[in-house]
């Protein structure tokens, strides 16, 4: 089982919707695919929830703090073919719940180890910060996955980031590699999307993605009727991008 | 003095942007105005440090960690006519920095009392989260000021803010009020974007402000120039909703 921390400490750049899209086009790719939503805003467990709204149950709050065996969290959503670990309001105040445990940031990895044989690969939806829930995913991963906008703030958090990875890799996490940085939102009638990328492939040019996930609308609508965009607008371009960022990911490269 | 939390635990709503311009446009209404960084990214920084970037010195974490005198803080930003205190990276690690310090959540509360007659107005750009570093602010302001973008996410983070403002209120901050919402980012070409305003005035229309922040590519391009929208572009929508935004909140009623 591959695990995949989307990250980035910025906030609104498109990582819940890339969690949510891309976990279901891997599993329209035939990937068995285990989604963990460490937000707690519970955007994701929004995102894909349906008519019916979130599941009663154990959510990643309950994982993290009180160890409950991670198969009772776990809640099947069967029209995406996904599984999911629900989001909780409770995360908020995770800080002061994990404070006093040790080895509080490898909580997420000890529990994920249960599961290796029943999904091929586990995307993680971190909140905009780099807290303890931040520091989970990151110990948990193989790999990281990067969202941004192309927007003047994009290149300012990526300094802090790459910093926090090297120091999870050197102390908690070897394996930890970072698979690429992912433009989303994109736009590129404008010149200020053509300046960020351009000085992305400068400072960065080895790690960007060859996918772009372009703005567009239908992948702002979806949440709101509770489905992917391969469910709500499978001919959009949002459906297209998408599914590319699958097939990139699929090529992981076992060497790496 | 008023001091105003601009708030939203939503990342990418806007938050820095509206501070950013706000305080740009006060000052050019002639309000002596501080700003306050509290975001590890330091974008209310960078938004307005023009050409040399970032100033030395203390900083908003030195301000709530080591207690120092918030005057040594306080850098001037003579093109724009308003002073700041700068953030931190550091700010990444202040949930574990403060965790044992009675009190935590007044610090920055105790902090502005020693400037209440050098200013007219504070405004606090808070992190995309509710921890203590949005504690200290709600603790410290007397009104609360919440941009949100007309997306479906947008009402789901509502109630919690909400829920957290009336605890601060009741237990810690007796004089908080919420002044108001304020759309930003709104592109009224798109269906979503009505659906969502709709939404916003059957559930909370009362809170709902007057002014509106239409999208508009030159505030997000006038980041990259270390500026305010009114000296980058004065001429621009963007400059335009933010003048008449400053103008609403001058007219605070005393009685309020
Ligand atoms: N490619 C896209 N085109 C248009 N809208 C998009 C696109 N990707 C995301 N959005 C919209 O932009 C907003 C921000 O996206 P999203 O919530 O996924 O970001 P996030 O990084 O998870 O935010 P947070 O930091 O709050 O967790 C949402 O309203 C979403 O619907
Ligand atoms: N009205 C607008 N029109 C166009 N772009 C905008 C507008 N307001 C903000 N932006 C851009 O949208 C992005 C998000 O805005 P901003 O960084 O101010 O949000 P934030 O809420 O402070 O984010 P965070 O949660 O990360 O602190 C930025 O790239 C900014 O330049
Ligand atoms: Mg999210
Ligand atoms: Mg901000």
């Amino acid at each position: 089982m591959r695990a995949v921390a989307i990250i980035n400490q910025k906030g609104g750049v498109g990582k819940t919707t890339t969690v949510a899209n891309l976990g279901a086009c891997l599993a329209r790719l035939g990937q068995r695919v285990l989604l963990i939503d460490l937000d707690s805003q519970s955007n994701l467990t929004l995102h894909l929830a349906g008519e019916e709204g979130p599941l009663p149950g154990p959510t990643s709050f309950d994982l993290l703090v009180d160890g409950v065996d991670i198969a009772s969290a776990i809640r099947e959503l069967p029209e995406e073919q996904v599984h999911i670990v629900q989001g909780s309001a409770d995360l908020a105040g995770i800080e002061q719940a994990l404070a006093q445990k040790i080895g509080r940031e490898m909580l997420l990895r000890d529990a994920l180890a249960d599961v290796q044989d029943r999904f091929d690969i586990v995307l993680i939806d971190c909140p905009p910060s780099l807290g303890v829930l931040s520091l989970n995913a990151l110990v948990a991963a193989d790999e990281v996955l990067i969202p941004l906008q192309t927007e003047f703030f994009a290149l300012q958090g990526m300094t802090q980031l790459m910093e926090i990875v090297d120091v999870v890799r050197q102390r908690l996490n070897p394996k930890l590699s970072v698979r690429g940085l992912l433009p989303c939102m994109v736009d590129l009638r404008t010149n200020l999307a053509h300046e960020v990328v351009e000085e992305l492939r400068a400072h960065c040019g080895h790690l960007l993605l060859r996918s772009r996930i372009r703005k567009n609308i239908k992948l702002a609508e979806a949440p709101s009727h509770g489905t992917s965009i391969l469910r709500y607008a499978p001919e959009s371009n949002g459906a297209d991008d998408y599914l590319a960022l699958a097939a990139e990911l699929r090529e992981t490269t076992v060497a790496e």
